[in-house]
């Protein structure tokens, strides 16, 4: 079996990049299910990750996007409650 | 800077190691966490003293998963640590994640960069946006030796403490030659970044640049802030592009035009308008190449080509350095001249010929200036 789940799947990008914004964005839980009228909460979480990482601000997983998701990096969360 | 925080409200702190990871030696972890703190307090007036008893304000350990604060690490990789903003109790402290491989060097998550990174925030940094940013959220693994603070953490750090105050004021303005410029003429000299400039070779170093004229001309040596005030010192690369009578200089995810001999008013730039992937936080060299026609860019063991004629990255890079320049691996400045690429790395100079393809000559690096 493979140690991670192959990269480029959209599936699993969509997977990792919710625990993702979960961690590090204060992503609330079920997002998915949590649509309303406007923009999916989801979309909201990456458009606000890209605009804090300086990347192009697309609210989509693209593969630079994914590529800074899946760099290591420091645990300190970049927005939300300090505890 | 954390909202509503200020920073600690006193300027000699304490730190303790709690316990050390397997994977250095226990004087190496000693060594990186020393050599983290310094990276702060060069440019602050805070201090920090270690002890090896009672509670400190900045607290250190490695742990493994559940660690009792609430913020569980994930195994290897992922999350490498974190640290906490300034306030008593948990505040300041900062936990590395254990199930990472830790180093002193490149092989594994080297403990100094870690460290500097984390000490930002127990002094009360947050992250920054500025990719070239040590307090960037991103690992990027700079040399040890070669670190310096960039300057968004250095505005960052002083808009809490202040500036480190130095021991004496300067009564005479700072000149070229003093004590502590580096001279050419030292046998083991090494360059920061190499460009011809309208016929003459400009050689950066830290604060300054040697400019020789001709191949006949003693060199000049002067302050980068005397010619280019709006220009940052330790360029880390530059080139010239004849057609377009301009010089590229980069330092960190920035570069700057030099139009002639000015600074173009929209200088700096960012690295990532050329075409960089945003995991490329600083260019190590760069060259326009005549035989290809072509701009390299070098980074780590890697090199990008760039079109002029396009102003776009050309697709399938970044490629191994050694792919295309046979007998290099690392390139630290380079610059073109009478149809040769030349080469720096360390304490050698390559002649490359872009036509052959191979390295055509050894040289010592500071074959082109005339002390």
């Amino acid at each position: 079996f493979p140690a991670e789940p192959p990269r480029g799947n959209e599936e699993n990008d969509a997977k990792f990049a919710e625990e993702y914004l979960k961690r590090y964005y204060n992503l609330q839980n079920n997002v998915r299910q949590s649509r309303k009228k406007g923009e999916n909460p989801l979309t909201l979480k990456i458009k606000e990750m890209q605009q804090f990482l300086g990347l192009k601000v697309t609210g989509k997983l693209d593969s630079e996007t994914m590529e800074v998701m899946h760099q290591p990096r420091c645990g300190f969360v970049d927005a939300g409650e300090f505890n | 800077i954390f909202p509503g925080n200020k920073g600690w409200n006193k300027k000699e702190l304490t730190y303790r190691i709690l316990n050390y990871t397997p994977d250095m030696l226990q004087s190496e972890v000693d060594y990186a966490i020393q050599r983290a703190f310094k990276v702060w307090s060069d440019v602050t007036p805070l201090t920090f003293t270690r002890i090896y008893s009672g509670v400190s304000d900045i607290e250190i350990s490695f742990a493994a998963q559940v660690h009792n604060d609430y913020y569980p690490f994930d195994g290897p990789h992922g999350t490498l640590a974190h640290a906490f903003a300034p306030s008593s109790g948990i505040g300041g402290d900062a936990h590395f994640d254990e199930d990472e491989t830790w180093t002193s060097g490149s092989n594994g998550y080297n403990l100094f960069i870690v460290a500097a990174h984390e000490f930002g925030h127990s002094l009360g940094l947050f992250h920054s946006s500025d990719p070239s940013a040590l307090m960037y959220p991103t690992y990027h693994f700079t040399e040890p030796s070669e670190f310096r603070l960039p300057e968004d953490d250095v505005n960052g750090i002083q808009s809490l403490y202040g500036a480190r105050t130095a021991p004496e004021e300067p009564t005479v303005p700072e000149k070229p030659n003093d004590p502590s410029t580096p001279s050419t003429c030292l046998p083991n000299i090494t360059f920061d970044a190499v460009t011809t400039l309208r016929g003459e070779i400009i050689f950066f170093k830290e604060k300054t640049f040697w400019r020789q004229i001709s191949q006949n001309s003693e060199v000049e040596q002067h302050l980068i802030s005397t010619f280019w005030p709006t220009l940052p010192n330790h360029i880390q690369a530059a080139y010239e592009f004849q057609d377009r009578d301009q010089v590229l200089a980069f330092k960190g995810a920035k570069y700057w035009v030099i139009s002639g001999y000015e600074v173009t008013e929209d200088s700096p730039k960012s690295i990532y308008d050329l075409g960089f992937p945003r995991t490329v936080r600083k260019v190590d060299a760069a060259v326009y190449d005549d035989n290809s026609r072509k701009t390299y860019f070098f980074v780590n063991d890697n090199y990008w080509s760039y079109d002029e004629q396009k102003q776009s990255m050309d697709s399938g890079f970044p490629k191994k350095i050694v792919d295309r320049f046979p007998g290099l691996t690392k390139i630290r400045a380079a610059f073109q001249k009478d149809g040769f690429l030349y080469f720096f790395d360390g304490h050698h100079q390559y002649e490359f010929s872009s036509a052959k393809r191979r390295v055509t000559r050894l040289l010592k690096n500071n074959s082109w200036i005339k002390c």
